[in-house]
Parts: structure tokens; C-alpha cells; sequence
């Protein structure tokens, strides 16, 4: 799982 | 960025937009459920937090700016300027059933257990479950404007486009998020039977009334 801080997607 | 994605964010941007116009043009937000709003508003405060903390993009700061003020200008057009014409008696909705649940599965059943993340996972599980007072609005007045039709045609149609994202990157990009993928397939569900009743009755001209 890509799951860390920062998110890219909104 | 693929195409998926960006036509998710278009028609996502599309339904606020529509949402605005129609309560400004009309001056009036009869039809549309505050607490669905109330929600939406929650949603993006406790997701984009990373506003502070990262930079991504000009796009994604940018969209991120825009969604959080729309969501606030929308709430305070339903609660104060567009007031009188909120139609409460029809949105009975309990908020507390869907915040409390959806904030302990959010500390439950996160990524990582950090403020963030938490605050992020609670932003996904409830979107996915925001538009039910609105749906439940409707079940009550068994009936919506066209234009209110359009506004959920594309709030719906946003995430749906998402999940093709998620399959486009799954296969290209190696990228996968759980919690998103589930939250977002139970928020496209969610949709479906106004989706039915929107492709086979406004489609063809006819106004949103549901079957009693």
C-alpha cells in the first residue's frame, strides 16, 4: 500500500 | 495524472460549481440537504491539512484551496444568507450516526496511526458516506430539481472516475490504497439507484421523482 503523508490525489 | 483522474476532478469541480450557481441564480437552496453540505465541509478541512505541511503541486494546492472554500461558502449560503428557503423539515438526517462510527473505524482501521493520517482516513470514510442525508432528503420529498439531478449526476460520476484511476495506476504506476479503494466503491454504490433514475428519467427530459 502506497499509504503515507503526502497524498497526491485529492 | 491520468485521464480518469482529471475528468474525475473536472466533474467534481463541475458539482460545486452547479451546486453555486443554482443557489445563487434561484436564491434559494430548497432541495438541498445542509447536513450532506455540513459534511462535505468536514471532509475537506480534515483532508487537506497537508496543505501546511507539503506542496505537491500548484494544481493539487490549488484544487485543495477550492474545495475547501466552496464547501464553507456553501454552508454559509444554506445557514445564513439563503436561510429561510433551507428546507430543515425534510433534512432530518442524524449526523452523529454517520460522525461517531466513521471516527472510530477512522482510528481502528487507518495506515498509520498518526493525527494526519487519522484525520485523513476519517475524511475518506465519510465522504463516502456524506451524500446520505441528501439521498434520505430526497427519499422524503420524493422529489429533486433538475438542476439539483445534474449537481449529484456529477458528485457521483467524480468518484466513479476515480476508481478507473485506481485500476489505471494499479497496473501502471504499481500504486494502490486500500482504504481509498474501498471507501470510494462504497461511496460509487451508494449512488447507483439515483444514477438508474437519473439516466432513465432526466436523461430523457422528465424531472427526478422516485417511485413511491
Amino acid at each position: 500500500c502506497n499509504s503515507s503523508h503526502p497524498k497526491d490525489e485529492l | 495524472m491520468n485521464i480518469f483522474r482529471l475528468i474525475g476532478d473536472m466533474s467534481h469541480l463541475l458539482a460545486i460549481v452547479l451546486l453555486l450557481l443554482k443557489m445563487w441564480k434561484t436564491r434559494s437552496c430548497a432541495g438541498i440537504s445542509g447536513k450532506s453540505q455540513i459534511l462535505f465541509a468536514l471532509v475537506f478541512a480534515t483532508r487537506y491539512l497537508d496543505l501546511f505541511t507539503a506542496f505537491i503541486s500548484a494544481y493539487n494546492s490549488t484544487m485543495k484551496l477550492f474545495f475547501i472554500s466552496t464547501s464553507l461558502v456553501t454552508v454559509y449560503l444554506m445557514y445564513f444568507k439563503f436561510r429561510a428557503t433551507y428546507d430543515a423539515n425534510h433534512d432530518t438526517f442524524r449526523l452523529e450516526f454517520l460522525v461517531v462510527p466513521v471516527g472510530g473505524l477512522a482510528f481502528l482501521v487507518n495506515h498509520n496511526f498518526s493525527p494526519l493520517e487519522i484525520l485523513w482516513t476519517f475524511s475518506i470514510y465519510l465522504e463516502s458516506v456524506a451524500i446520505l442525508p441528501q439521498l434520505f432528503m430526497m427519499s422524503k420529498t420524493g422529489e429533486a430539481e433538475t438542476i439539483t439531478s445534474h449537481y449529484l449526476f456529477a458528485l457521483g460520476s467524480y468518484r466513479a472516475l476515480y476508481i478507473l484511476n485506481w485500476v489505471f495506476r494499479y497496473y501502471f504506476e504499481g500504486f494502490f490504497d486500500l482504504i481509498a479503494v474501498v471507501a470510494g466503491c462504497v461511496q460509487t454504490i451508494l449512488y447507483c439507484d439515483f444514477f438508474y433514475l437519473y439516466i432513465t428519467k432526466v436523461l430523457k427530459g422528465k424531472k427526478l421523482s422516485l417511485p413511491a
